[in-house]
């Protein structure tokens, strides 16, 4: 049987899944939770990044907030993981 | 948002790699000034090193790369990092080479993400106020214009404080052609000229005829640098002038592009800092290249070293058992200048002919 593509939505969630945990400590915090994964934690870190990038505090991965995650950017976390 | 900065003020960088996407030197200058944007609003000096372990260790990686705790992810995406002030990866800045680096606005720019990490390796963390340098996004700024924002230098400032008052410069001497004492940077002929550099100024006269013109640099070649140490004509109608380990060439009134270039590509060994003097022969076409009380020799024809070489500057030419200022050759002779005095030398009968002053030249009473 052909692979069932991802859809895009699924694509997008994974994208900011790996943004986040990357730049905001999502996967840190998150632990085992985010085998579960936990919306709830998500949504926190998505409204985290909104804030800290000025974007419309929604928690909703907007097409603003994706275009944000998908521009060319510096591999140190945001805020807390520095250091 | 910051933490505590380096303890010293002197820190030295070293880039392990280099990215093939743009020249050694390029590379080297977008670096360079990547830290000057910082050392320009606090009292923090960089210096150079191209050997053991530096402060600030920069190199361009892929993907998972050596004992660092990050990785990079191919082409877009994170474009480099860099780790908070401290001993082993502290300081460390590491730039995707997968990316496409440049000096200018296509691709990524090397300087503008330069400063930025270099902001981390010196205790920043990001910013959110779009306008700066610490904002993590990459912005495709002017690289001519100054990037950091009041933001960035309040953060650099809460760390390290503001700049060292600069020493007042001293008035830049202007050198007198007649004056006993005056000694020469380098010589060299240029056709049927013989130029003498000194400072940022230089002297020109003209084979058999008496007048003397005095020229800044700058106003041939802008580009060149003041004090240069070198300097001589190529059988191919181009001159070659040295400054520590860079050299340039120029032909006529322009210097060429992609220079400068390291004296290393030329067979010199990387202990060899600066030239003290230089001289093509007509005759063999063969450059002597004097460094302390050594001396090389170029084949101009196979742009090789050629072997045999350093030798000691007094066993190729007995008697001159001085440390070179300035060399050139004019009329089949040699003429080796050291401080105010110069020396007329015959290459074939291998001794010197004549001593004069220096400025025998400029025609003084």
């Amino acid at each position: 049987f052909p692979l069932v593509r991802m859809t895009e939505n699924e694509e997008n969630m994974q994208l900011a899944q790996a943004y986040l945990n990357q730049f905001y400590s999502l996967e840190i915090e998150g632990n085992h939770l985010v085998q579960s994964k936990n919306r709830s934690l998500i949504d926190d870190k998505i409204r985290e990044m909104q804030a800290f990038f000025g974007l419309t505090v929604t928690g909703k991965l907007d097409s603003n907030t994706l275009e944000i995650m998908k521009t060319p950017r510096c591999g140190v976390p945001d805020v807390g993981q520095y250091g | 948002y910051t933490l505590p900065g380096w303890r010293k003020y002197n820190l030295t960088y070293r880039i392990i790699n280099y990215t093939p996407d743009m020249a050694r030197a390029a590379v080297d200058e977008a670096i360079q000034e990547g830290l000057e944007v910082w050392s320009k609003v606090t009292p923090l000096k960089f210096t150079k090193i191209s050997k053991g372990i530096a402060d600030i260790m920069i190199a361009f990686r892929t993907r998972v790369h050596g004992r660092c705790p990050r990785y990079f992810d191919g082409p877009l995406g994170v474009l480099g990092h860099a780790f908070p002030p401290g001993p082993g990866l502290g300081g460390d800045t590491h730039f995707d080479e997968d990316e496409n680096w440049t000096k200018d606005g296509a691709g990524f720019n090397l300087f503008l993400v330069a400063a930025h990490e270099f902001g981390h390796a010196l205790g920043l963390s990001h910013s959110n106020d779009q306008t700066a340098l610490m904002f993590p996004n990459y912005v495709s700024l002017d690289p001519r214009k100054y990037p950091l924002s009041q933001d960035d230098i309040n953060g650099i400032q809460s760390i390290y404080g503001l700049p060292k008052e600069p020493a007042k410069p001293k008035e830049p001497t202007i050198p007198h052609a007649c004056d006993p004492d005056l000694t020469f940077d380098a010589i060299t002929t240029f056709r049927r000229e013989v130029m003498f550099f000194k400072g940022r100024h230089l002297w020109r006269i003209y084979y058999d005829i008496t007048d003397v013109e005095f020229e800044l640099i700058a106003s041939f070649w802008p580009s060149l640098p003041a004090d240069l140490q070198a300097a001589y004509e190529n059988p191919r109608d181009k001159i070659l002038v040295f400054k520590d380990e860079n050299f340039w060439m120029i032909r006529g009134y322009a210097v060429l592009p992609d220079y400068p270039k390291s004296i290393h590509t030329l067979g010199f060994p990387g202990r060899v800092k600066k030239i003290d003097a230089a001289v093509c022969d007509k005759t063999t076409r063969k450059t002597y290249f004097f460094v302390g009380i050594w001396c090389w020799r170029f084949d101009e024809m196979t742009q090789t070293m050629d072997k045999g070489f350093p030798q000691r500057v007094v066993k190729h030419f007995p008697g001159i058992s001085i440390r070179v200022d300035a060399a050139f050759q004019y009329k089949g002779f040699f003429f080796f200048s050291r401080g105010s005095k110069q020396f007329e030398y015959d290459i074939k009968t291998k001794n010197i002919t004549r001593i004069m002053r220096t400025n025998t030249w400029f025609q003084c009473k």
